[in-house]
């Protein structure tokens, strides 16, 4: 199965 | 206070067209720099970030930093009444809960006055630090965009790999499969038909066509479309704004598990 990741994991809240 | 005068009004319209697909709301920040934007999907899976530089302008003014809460679809209403050739000026102050645009015809013979209302948006920041790519690849943009709509119609994800041979783009859905081969080709009569791979590693990565589509809508903006891989990141697909700025589209990849 294929999941989509979301930006949370790669780029850091401000 | 804040007054941006754009002579070539109808680039402003081509800007909001481009996000709005992804994005409902908006906040746009304003400072010395520039226009910008910083905005993410409802799903948080692609983020869109916008710079518009202040000496892009005709005449920019922005006494503070100031932040405004925007309905895209409801700016692109107001943006549609501006004639193509018209000069818009988009004015803001402190405090005020509206912003106003004014559209000038270039005859100066019709003048156009439109508010709209502010919204509060509680816009969550991401902070994006300078990366190395493993693969940059350069091509028109006009074929991205005829690509990801092709493949589109076959499957709902695109395989990007980048190798020596070049870029290929693949899907597969109920239907069949499809593989399109992009060759590096600096050999064209104008650089804007150049496709070039800067590869350092070669790379392949999974993407949701249904927003590589949605970041086509910016291919008005630009003739070449920038793509960045990278294994580590999600991609990103820029459109440069001739001596403005640019949009960048962020996606996070799909991984098997």
């Amino acid at each position: 199965d294929i999941f989509q990741e979301v930006l949370a994991g790669y780029f850091d809240s401000k | 206070m804040l007054e941006l005068r754009l002579v070539q009004g109808s680039l402003l319209k081509k800007v909001v067209d481009a996000i709005r697909d992804l994005v409902n709301d908006a906040s746009f920040d304003c400072s010395a720099t520039g226009f910008s934007l910083q905005a993410m999907d409802s799903s948080h899976v692609a983020l869109v970030a916008l710079l518009l530089r202040s000496e892009g302008f005709d005449h920019y003014r922005c006494d503070r930093n100031i932040s405004m809460g925007m309905n895209l679809n409801n700016m692109a209403k107001m943006l549609r009444c501006a004639g193509n050739d018209d000069i818009i000026t988009f004015k803001g102050d402190d405090g005020s809960d509206t912003v106003s645009f004014m559209f000038e015809s270039p005859t100066q013979d019709k003048i156009s006055d439109f508010e709209m209302k502010l919204m509060d948006i509680d816009s969550e920041r991401l902070g994006i630090p300078e990366a190395k790519y493993q693969a940059i690849v350069r091509m028109p943009s006009t074929e991205f965009a005829r690509i990801c709509k092709d493949l589109g119609s076959i499957g709902d994800t695109v395989v990007i790999s980048v190798t020596k041979e070049g870029v290929k783009f693949s899907t597969r859905g109920d239907i069949g499969s499809a593989n399109i081969v992009c060759r590096q080709n600096t050999d064209v009569d104008k650089p804007e038909q150049a496709t070039t791979v800067e590869m350092n590693d070669p790379v392949s990565l999974t993407f949701a066509l249904r927003y590589m589509n949605s970041f086509t809508k910016a291919t008005p903006l630009s003739n070449q479309v920038t793509i960045s891989l990278s294994s580590e990141l999600p991609v990103v697909v820029e459109y440069k704004i001739a001596e403005m700025g640019y949009v960048r589209f962020y996606l996070a990849p799909k991984i098997e598990e």
